[in-house]
C-alpha cells in the first residue's frame, strides 16, 4: 500500500508543525448530513470568545460548508475533491498554506461525507471524532467498524429527534463501546443545544 | 482505470444474463442509515404476492441486512466486503451463484452505504435507485452529484419526519432536478408507508 505510506510521511509533517504551533487538530468524519457542520457552528460559537480556532472544510463539491463557517468569522479554507470520497494528508497540507497567517489553538477538519475509507487516512489530526446521528440506525458501529476502532470521540447527534424514531441512545453507545471500549462518547442536539456545552468543556480541557 | 474496464466486462456478462433470465434488477445506493432496508421491507411485503423476488446484500461488515430480509422469505444472498466502501460486479456475480436456483422477476441489490464511489461501479443493474433521506440535508445533491447524476430513480424517505426538521421536500427535489432533470421523484414514509404504493407500482410497470 504504496500510497497510505506516503499518505502517511505527510500526515506526520503536518502534526510536527501543527504541534510546534501549539494547534489541537481534530477530524471530523461521519455519513453524509449525520450533522458534522451543523455541531460545527454550535461548537464555535461557544469556543471563539476564549479560544482561536480555524477550520479546513472537505467536501467532493461545492463550498455550501465552508461559507457557511465563514459567517462565523473563523479563517476557513475549502477543499473540493472533484470525486474522492476522503480527504488525504496532501490535500490538507495544501488548504494549511491558506491559514498559515493565522495562529490557531483549535483546527477543525471537516472530512467527505464518507463512513469508511475516511477512516484509512491519517490527516495530521491528534484525534479523530466520529459523528453518528440518531436517524441513521443502532447497529452503524457494527456495520461499519473501522470508523469507530480509530475514533477516540463518539459523539452521537440528532438527539432531539429519539422521540420519533424507535431507537434508544443506550443502543447506540453499546454497539459503539462494542467495538471500541475506549471511545469517549457525547450525546447532543445541534438543534436544542442539549449536550453541546460537555463537549466543549471537554475540547478546553485538551488545550490546557 | 484498467480497473473499471475489467469491472465493466464483468457487469456487462452479469447484465446479458439477467435479461435472458427476464429480471429486472435494480442498484440501491445511498448513505449510511438512509433507510434502503426498510424500503426494501415496505416493497417486498407489497410486491412478493404477485412477483417473485431475490436480494443481495452489500455491507462492510455483519449479515445483519440479509437477515432482515430472510425474515419475508425471499431469497437473499450476503456480500461482506470486509472494508471496500462499494461493491463491484465480481462480488456481485460470486453472490449470484447462490440465487442461480431461482428465477426472479426483481433482483434487488443493497449496496454498501456510501454516496461517493458506489455510483463509479456497474453491477450489471438495470437502474441505479439513489435514495436519500430527508433527515440529511437538503443540499446533498449538490454536494454529491455524481450519484444523482447516473441515477433512473431517486426515493426520497423519512418523509414522517418532515415536520421536526426545518427542510422542504420541494428544495430536496429541486436541487435533485438541478443535476439530473431526467430523474424519477418518490417521496416515501417506510415508518408509515405513504408514498410506497406509488414506488411499487412504477417497479410492476417495469416488468410488464
Ligand atoms: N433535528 C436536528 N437536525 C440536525 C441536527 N444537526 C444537523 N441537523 C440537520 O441535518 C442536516 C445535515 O446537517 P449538516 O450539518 O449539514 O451535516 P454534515 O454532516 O455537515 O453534512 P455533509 O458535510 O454534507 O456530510 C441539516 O438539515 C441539519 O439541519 C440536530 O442536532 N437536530
Ligand atoms: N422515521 C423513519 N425512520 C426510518 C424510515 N426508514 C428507515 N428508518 C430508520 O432509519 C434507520 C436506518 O434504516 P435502514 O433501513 O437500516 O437504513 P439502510 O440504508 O439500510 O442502512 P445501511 O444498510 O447500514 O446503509 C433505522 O433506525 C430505521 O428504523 C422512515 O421512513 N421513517
Ligand atoms: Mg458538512
Ligand atoms: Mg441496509
Ligand atoms: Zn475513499
Ligand atoms: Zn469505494
Amino acid at each position: 500500500r504504496k500510497v497510505l505510506e506516503k499518505n502517511d510521511e505527510i500526515a506526520d509533517e503536518i502534526r510536527k508543525e501543527l504541534k510546534s504551533r501549539k494547534t489541537f487538530t481534530l477530524n471530523l468524519v461521519s455519513s453524509p448530513g449525520s450533522g458534522k457542520t451543523t455541531l460545527l457552528e454550535q461548537t464555535i460559537s461557544r469556543l471563539k470568545p476564549t479560544h482561536s480556532i480555524s477550520v479546513i472544510e472537505g467536501d467532493v463539491q461545492t463550498d455550501i460548508d465552508a461559507q457557511r463557517i465563514d459567517k462565523l468569522g473563523v479563517p476557513v479554507s475549502q477543499i473540493v475533491t472533484n470525486g474522492s470520497c476522503h480527504l488525504e494528508a496532501d490535500m490538507v497540507r495544501d488548504a494549511f498554506e491558506q491559514l498559515r497567517h493565522v495562529s490557531s489553538q483549535f483546527l477543525f477538519i471537516e472530512n467527505v461525507g464518507n463512513l469508511v475509507c475516511t477512516a484509512d487516512f491519517d490527516l495530521g489530526e491528534d484525534l479523530k471524532v466520529a459523528v453518528l446521528s440518531v436517524t441513521e440506525g443502532e447497529e452503524k458501529p457494527l456495520k461499519y467498524p473501522a470508523m469507530f476502532r480509530v475514533a477516540g470521540v463518539l459523539i452521537i447527534t440528532k438527539t432531539d429527534l429519539v422521540p420519533y424514531l424507535g431507537v434508544s441512545l443506550e443502543t447506540f453507545r453499546k454497539n459503539a463501546l462494542t467495538i471500541n471500549p475506549d471511545l469517549v462518547v457525547f450525546e447532543v442536539s445541534s438543534k436544542t443545544g442539549e449536550g453541546v456545552d460537555a463537549w466543549v468543556s471537554w475540547l478546553k480541557q485538551q488545550v490546557r
